[in-house]
């Protein structure tokens, strides 16, 4: 059976908020070293991957592999009755047909419990190869976002060109054209605002922003996110979902090539 | 603006 108990609901709360517009239905995959999603979009351009380690339950117990198939639809319903600071546990059987959801107040004053039917999904699994990126971006996550949504309004895509001068984000639309570019800043009194430019060789890739904007619904995880890229293989952005390293939301996004 | 790639030509199925 699997037993695990989060301090914060939040952190599912947002994860499932931030997927449900890209993925509609998904497994959380269960076994003894955490939580695990993977999912594509509808369309194939996109696949979110989420790890929620052993170590960020606590207690987490899950003695054989579960498969958890959910309507992110049905599991917001359920989500929307906990408290962000609510402790959560989560309840299945070996071959469950449905998910047992506890929320308890911190001051234990108030428990919450829901069972969710679960669905049979026969989804299937993408290996992703292990990649050392040409450039990885550390930088705020609302920057990004900001970045994004404003491209956004100009364009359908965006290009973003990682060289010695920094990084460089643009887009041309009906309208005109218009760009961002990053350089590498250090602020010590406050490292959250830090860029940081990790470049082995420069790399220009153009992506759909419609994805991009939608990723960074996943800003509200974390305070930075981490940007990686490669000529010719799909964007990585990767918010870090607690403190403890291994657990995160990842989304990949397939570029656009040619003309 | 280039065509969309799928992100089945880049991961492999399992």
């Amino acid at each position: 059976m699997l037993e695990a108990r989060l301090d914060q609901a939040e952190i599912l709360k947002k994860v499932v908020d931030a997927i449900k517009d890209l993925v509609q239905d998904c497994n959380f995959d269960c076994n003894d070293s955490g939580i695990a999603l993977q999912a594509m979009d509808n369309s194939h351009v996109a696949l979110v991957s989420m790890n929620l380690q052993a170590d960020s339950f606590a207690p987490y117990r899950c003695d054989r592999n579960i498969a958890l198939g959910v309507n992110l639809t049905s599991l917001t319903k359920v989500l929307r009755a906990a408290q962000n600071t609510d402790i959560l546990t989560l309840r299945a059987l070996d071959a469950p047909d449905s998910l047992n959801l506890v929320f308890e107040s911190q001051d234990k004053d108030r428990i919450s419990e829901y069972d969710l039917k679960l669905m049979d999904i026969d989804q299937e699994h993408l290996g992703i190869p292990e990649t050392e990126y040409a450039a990885t971006i550390k930088m705020p996550s609302v920057e990004f976002r900001r970045i994004c949504t404003d491209l956004m309004a100009l364009s359908e895509s965006v290009t973003i060109e990682a060289s010695k001068d920094g990084i460089k984000f643009t887009c041309s639309g009906d309208i005109g054209n218009g760009s961002v570019t990053l350089r590498q800043h250090t602020n010590v009194e406050n490292e959250k605002e830090n860029i940081e430019i990790e470049l082995s060789e420069p790399v220009a890739l153009t992506f759909s922003l419609k994805y991009l904007v939608n990723f960074c619904k996943a800003a509200g995880l974390s305070n930075t996110v981490t940007i990686c890229l490669s000529n010719e293989v799909p964007l990585l952005v990767s918010y870090a979902l607690t403190s403890k390293a291994g657990s995160n939301l990842r989304f990949y996004l397939a570029p656009k090539i040619g003309d | 603006t280039g065509k969309q790639q799928s992100i089945l030509g880049f991961f492999s199925k399992a």
